[in-house]
């Protein structure tokens, strides 16, 4: 009885096809994911993924896997990482270039910003249905925070409150002005 | 779990093993590493919200049950992707126009939206997953005080046998000492290890403020005091709920 259930079922998906995109900005670049709803069988390995391919300047805004770490591996151009750990520290901070591969863990957050002209990467996450959850873009948790809460918990006029909460329209692909990042030691 | 882990020949009654003073309160952490919470994979604490203290936003890396067990106060979680469905009534100026003000979000003529509120009180009992932002105010006369157990063994948990917590805002100057090699660390926000102008770029912001995300010279902790009103979007108190009468609503 198998025949017409394991044996039929799909077990391939091309993430290179624009076309399928989730997110997509003409002048930034694309991003797809693959799960279980999308590819069922994934249910069963309970692993995602998600590919990527990023223009020169564009960044991913800072985010965090919510229920899943992610090994993530570069397959054409360079980006600069940061990446931040749970007590607060700076543990990644360098560019990345193709070929070469890099876990972030649950609850890590990382921001990633090419820095040629393409930047592309696949990434595999520990999570049928994984989640990311950003700091920054109009789905953050910033933005789902009452004012109340980010004037008080960081001693910010409302008026800056609502530019935190407010100023950036995407959701997880922005523009930036291109220069350096960052700036010596990470802070410890 | 490493074998023989719940090879339990004496059980004791268990204390807390750390208190974190802040401002506004303080959190007791149980040592998640004593035999019988080892064997049970639960970590477990107590937080005590002073009257107008605000637990700053965080997540966890398990979740957690939370059980009310005196008070009552304002509880948010921000639940990935789900829209800010609590806004309030727009600004109206005479003649009906919309009120413009500076930044896009005032020039829509709303103060504030962001995502549901709950009341909450004793008895309550409420479960947060892993990564979703929670964040509680209280808003009695009362200290608030709620326990929370976390299911580390779960595989939700995708790190080690640690609770983990990821502050969004504030700190944790004492650190989490509970932890192998961060005794002696403070801990900081998300923000603080990230590069300011990459907050600056991220949120388009001027970098000062970006730097305020950071709390850099903020020693106030995790639970702050908050001065003045706390006008968070919420829906009236059901009548009887703590025998109060529903908040008279603006017109």
């Amino acid at each position: 009885g198998i025949e017409e259930t394991l044996c039929t079922m799909r077990c391939t998906e091309n993430l290179d096809d624009p076309s399928s995109a989730d997110v997509y900005k003409p002048s930034l670049g694309y991003i797809s994911t693959l799960n279980s709803y999308n590819l069922p069988i994934l249910s069963y390995l309970r692993l995602s993924a998600l590919r990527g391919s990023i223009r020169n300047n564009a960044m991913v805004l800072p985010q965090w896997n919510v229920n899943a770490n992610a090994a993530l591996y570069v397959t054409n151009g360079k980006a600069h990482i940061q990446m931040v750990n749970d007590n607060g520290q700076r543990v990644f901070d360098q560019e990345i270039s193709s070929g070469q591969l890099i876990v972030v863990p649950q609850g890590f957050s990382v921001s990633k910003r090419a820095t040629s002209d393409k930047f592309e990467w696949i990434e595999f996450k520990t999570n049928e249905n994984a989640q990311i959850n950003t700091l920054a873009g109009r789905t953050s948790v910033m933005t789902g925070l009452p004012l109340e809460v980010i004037t008080n918990g960081f001693q910010i006029s409302p008026q800056e409150a609502r530019k935190v909460k407010f100023s950036t329209l995407e959701t997880t692909l922005t523009h930036t002005s291109g220069g350096p990042m960052s700036y010596g030691r990470p802070r410890v | 779990q490493w074998p023989n882990e719940c090879q339990l020949d004496q059980l004791n009654a268990l204390e807390p093993s750390q208190i974190i003073k802040s401002e506004g309160g303080r959190i007791e952490v149980w040592d998640h590493r004593a035999p019988q919470l080892r064997c049970s994979g639960f970590a477990f604490e107590r937080f005590i919200i002073e009257s107008q203290g605000l637990y700053l936003p965080t997540f966890f890396n398990a979740g957690k049950l939370t059980f009310v067990v005196h008070g009552r106060g304002l509880m948010g979680k921000v639940v990935p992707g789900c829209a800010e469905t609590f806004m309030d009534s727009p600004v109206f100026q005479q003649g009906g126009q919309f009120g413009e003000g500076q930044g896009q979000g005032q020039s829509q003529g709303f103060r504030d939206m962001h995502q549901k509120v709950e009341h909450i009180r004793c008895g309550d009992t409420t479960a947060t997953p892993p990564g979703v932002a929670q964040w509680i105010y209280n808003n009695g006369d009362e200290p608030l005080i709620l326990v929370s157990a976390a299911d580390i063994a779960n595989n939700q948990n995708q790190l080690d046998r640690n609770l983990r917590p990821f502050l969004i805002a504030g700190n944790n100057p004492q650190g989490q000492q509970w932890l192998q090699g961060r005794e002696q660390q403070p801990q900081n926000n998300i923000f603080s290890g990230f590069a300011p102008e990459i907050l600056a770029q991220a949120f388009k912001i001027k970098l000062e403020t970006a730097q305020q995300l950071q709390n850099q010279q903020d020693n106030r902790g995790n639970i702050v005091k908050v001065k003045g009103p706390f006008g968070v979007i919420r829906p009236p108190l059901r009548r009887g709920q703590g025998g109060q009468q529903p908040q008279e609503e603006g017109n």
